[in-house]
């Protein structure tokens, strides 16, 4: 009611422009789907499994209110601050993977033995405001 | 400087190789000084070639030696063992693994002779290269893995007495090899197409794998009789295909950044290798006192003390 008062008389167009900041953004930073095939790269001449790859990847934009949502540190919310504020030329914060999940690859080396090996950090699995 | 020990630069790609100029704008990995890359661990082929520039060059320039399809076959099945289909490492219990390697022998020389008394003697000397083995794989278990192409028809299940004794060449000295393992076992199964037998050779593996050798060279009698051990054997040429020379397996604990260390994560309360070891009662118990009742042990680090 206060923010009514304080909110000149207007037209409805201002009135939405007024609660706009509110809204959270429409492509917000979330995660993204993202499958590949080695053969696509022509690799899959050495690397025997797995056939198909999804790394995903984070996209959309940061929220103001990130903290809650995205687990963003308070210095998020500051650097945000900081670009709304003082400095445009500092850098929203970006939406970007947070958690991971490892991949077990097989792959034919270069003296024709063959390897197994589990890498950590193959494939995004949360997204976060940084 | 382990870097130089086994499959560091000396492997690595040209690129590795160019002046010191040439450096800095053929790959991030190169930028940086030179005592920090001698230090650095070589990269997995994989990493190798996603933080390279020019995926295509592995593609083309890296000549790669195709493995035997036998061996091809037994990983694919062990990556399905190991991995779900889209590629995440299955939590299975208890193997610390996170790295298996399976060499073929670059050489081998077959010797086979008939003894009426021991049957069929299919001696091989091999010679497996440990370049790709990196100083941060350590070894868990190593296996010798025989294939048995047989034409035997699949109903009948035979015994296999076997005498393996594996001799370490030492290529230093020519003396005759010594014995350095040996072992006798029987097997029973049912002979199927091309089964697969292995055998664990990683007491045998383990002193010289922990000493940086980068070649192995063995000499592996394999003795088979066929028939039921009770009654008498018929020498019988165990095997109408062929005893394929074996491959040996390494299941390896990788420590580098990259690796998985799916059982050190603090999710699992985990500190260390050696703590997830003792748990786990792995595939092979380094510390050799497993289990031993804790009060033995208290008492003793109190009398230490």
């Amino acid at each position: 009611n206060e923010n009514l008062k304080a909110a000149p008389a207007s037209s409805p167009y201002n009135l939405s422009e007024y609660f706009k900041q509110f809204v959270f953004p429409q492509n917000e930073c979330e995660l993204h789907n993202f499958r590949l095939s080695f053969s696509q790269l022509k690799w899959d001449k050495w690397i025997i499994a797995p056939h198909r790859y999804s790394p995903q990847y984070c996209h959309g934009d940061c929220p103001r209110a990130v903290g809650h949502r995205y687990g963003s540190p308070v210095h998020t919310m500051v650097q945000n601050l900081i670009y709304e504020k003082l400095d445009p030329s500092v850098p929203k914060p970006s939406c970007v993977p947070a958690e991971y999940s490892p991949l077990s690859v097989l792959t034919i080396e270069p003296d024709g033995s063959i390897v197994y090996k589990e890498y950590e950090d193959m494939i995004a699995t949360k997204c976060t405001c940084r | 400087p382990h870097a130089r020990g086994r499959g560091g630069l000396d492997e690595a790609p040209a690129s590795l190789e160019a002046p010191e100029g040439a450096a800095s704008e053929l790959n991030p990995v190169l930028q940086l000084p030179q005592g920090v890359r001698q230090g650095y661990a070589p990269l997995p082929p994989l990493l190798k070639v996603l933080s390279d520039r020019g995926p295509q060059r592995w593609d083309s320039e890296v000549p790669r030696l195709q493995p035997d399809s036998r061996a091809l076959r037994y990983m694919k099945r062990l990556y399905k063992m190991s991995a779900t289909k889209e590629g995440i490492p299955k939590a299975h219990k208890g193997n610390l693994y996170n790295t298996v390697r399976l060499l073929t022998p670059c050489l081998e020389c077959r010797h086979r002779h008939r003894d009426l008394v021991k049957g069929d003697v299919h001696s091989v000397d091999l010679l497996f290269n440990l370049d790709r083995v990196t100083a941060l794989e350590h070894l868990l278990k190593s296996v010798l893995l025989y294939s048995f192409d047989t034409s035997v028809p699949t109903s009948s299940s035979i015994t296999f007495i076997c005498h393996l004794s594996i001799k370490e060449h030492d290529s230093a000295s020519q003396v005759c090899p010594s014995i350095s393992h040996s072992l006798a076992f029987s097997l029973h199964f049912e002979v199927r197409k091309r089964k697969w037998v292995e055998i664990d050779v990683t007491s045998f593996l383990q002193p010289l794998i922990a000493t940086n050798r980068r070649n192995i060279h063995m000499a592996v009698n394999f003795t088979c009789l066929m028939g039921d051990p009770q009654r008498s054997t018929k020498l019988e040429d165990p095997v109408n295909g062929t005893l394929v020379p074996p491959s040996l397996l390494l299941y390896l604990n990788d420590t580098s950044e990259q690796a998985y260390h799916g059982w050190n994560s603090l999710k699992h309360g985990m500190k260390s290798p050696v703590q997830a070891r003792q748990r786990n009662s792995p595939l092979v118990d380094l510390t050799g006192d497993k289990g031993k009742g804790n009060s033995q042990g208290k008492r003793a680090s109190r009398q230490r003390r």
